[in-house]
C-alpha cells in the first residue's frame, strides 16, 4: 500500500 | 583522550546487535554528556539515533568532542568477544585513528584488548524537532517484536492504528490478511508487561514491515517498546536503555498515491 516516503521528507539536515 | 567505562557491557553488545545490519558506517559522536549517534539506512527510510549518557557509565570522560568513524559490523564482530558479564571500556586518542575496546571480566581474571581502525565519516545529521505526537503507545517489546513477526509472514506492509480502544495492526497479501488489536491493559502485576495509550487524535499510518522487523533486534535492550505516531509523520520506535538513554527508530510512513 502506498508509495514509500523518504526521511529527508520530514527531517532536514541540521 | 576519550575513555568510557561501561559496567554492564552486556548493553552495548545489544545496541550494535540491533542496529549492525541497518546502518553499515556511521559518526559515534563523543562528548562530555556522553555517546550520541544519528544514521540513516541506505536507502534512507529509516533513521536510528542512540544516546549513551555519560551518567550511564563508571567512569566517563572526554576532553574534546570527537566523532569516531565505526563500520558497525566491524565493531559488532569486536563485541562479540566480550562476555555478557563483562566489563567494557572504550577508549580514543584525541589525535588518534583507532579505538580500543576493553574487556573486564566479572573476577578480572581475563582482561581482552581489541583495537579498531577508524573511519573518515562525514556525515550530516537531520534535525529531529520535538514533537507532541498524536498517538503514544507502550507495550511490552515482545509483544510488538512478535506481532510484527507474525504479520511479516503474511503480508510486506501494516497498517497501524490507534484509538482509545488500542493500537491495531493489520496487513494482507497473496494467502489473505490479517487483523491484531492490542487492548489497553493496565491490570497486569508488573508495569513492564502494561499496554498503555496516551491519544490525542486517532490516528493510521501504513509502514514498511521489513523495517520494524529490523527494529525488534532492539527487543533484548527493554521489556518494553513505545511508539509514537502522528499524522504523515515517520513512526517513532522507543526503548530505553535503563539509566542510560536510549535506542530510537524512525520509519518513513508509505503514503496513499
Amino acid at each position: 500500500g502506498g508509495k514509500q516516503s523518504l526521511m529527508s521528507t520530514f527531517f532536514k539536515p541540521k | 583522550m576519550f575513555e568510557g567505562r561501561l559496567l554492564q557491557g552486556s548493553l552495548l553488545k545489544k545496541v550494535l546487535e540491533a542496529i549492525k545490519d541497518l546502518v553499515t558506517d556511521t559518526n559515534f559522536d563523543c562528548s562530555e554528556t556522553g555517546i550520541a549517534l544519528q544514521a540513516m539506512d541506505s536507502s534512507h527510510v529509516a533513521l536510528v539515533s542512540l544516546l549513551l549518557k555519560d551518567t550511564g557509565f563508571d567512569h566517563f570522560r572526554c576532553d574534546r568532542n570527537l566523532a569516531l568513524g565505526i563500520n558497525l559490523q566491524n565493531m559488532s564482530k569486536m563485541l562479540k568477544c566480550a562476555g555478557n558479564d563483562d566489563i567494557i571500556t572504550l577508549k580514543a586518542e584525541d589525535e588518534g585513528d583507532t579505538i580500543t575496546f576493553m574487556f573486564e571480566s566479572p573476577n578480572q581474571d581475563k582482561i581482552s584488548d581489541f583495537e579498531m581502525k577508524l573511519m573518515d565519516i562525514d556525515s550530516e545529521h537531520l534535525g529531529i524537532p520535538d514533537t507532541d505526537y498524536q498517538a503514544i503507545v507502550t507495550m511490552p517489546s515482545a509483544e510488538f517484536q512478535r506481532i510484527v513477526r507474525d504479520l511479516s509472514s503474511i503480508g510486506d506492509t501494516a497498517v497501524i492504528g490507534v484509538t482509545k480502544e488500542g493500537i491495531s495492526f493489520s496487513t494482507g497479501g497473496d494467502i489473505g490478511k490479517a487483523n491484531i488489536v492490542c487492548r489497553q491493559n493496565t491490570n497486569v502485576d508488573k508495569e513492564e508487561d502494561q499496554t498503555t495509550v496516551e491519544i490525542h487524535e486517532p490516528v493510521s499510518l501504513t509502514f514498511a514491515l521489513r523495517y520494524l522487523n529490523s527494529f525488534t533486534k532492539a527487543t533484548a535492550l527493554s521489556p518494553q517498546v513505545t511508539l509514537s505516531l502522528s499524522k504523515e509523520l515517520p513512526i517513532v520506535v522507543e526503548y530505553k536503555i535503563e539509566k542510560m538513554g536510549f535506542l530510537r527508530f524512525y520509519l518513513a510512513p508509505k503514503i496513499e498515491e
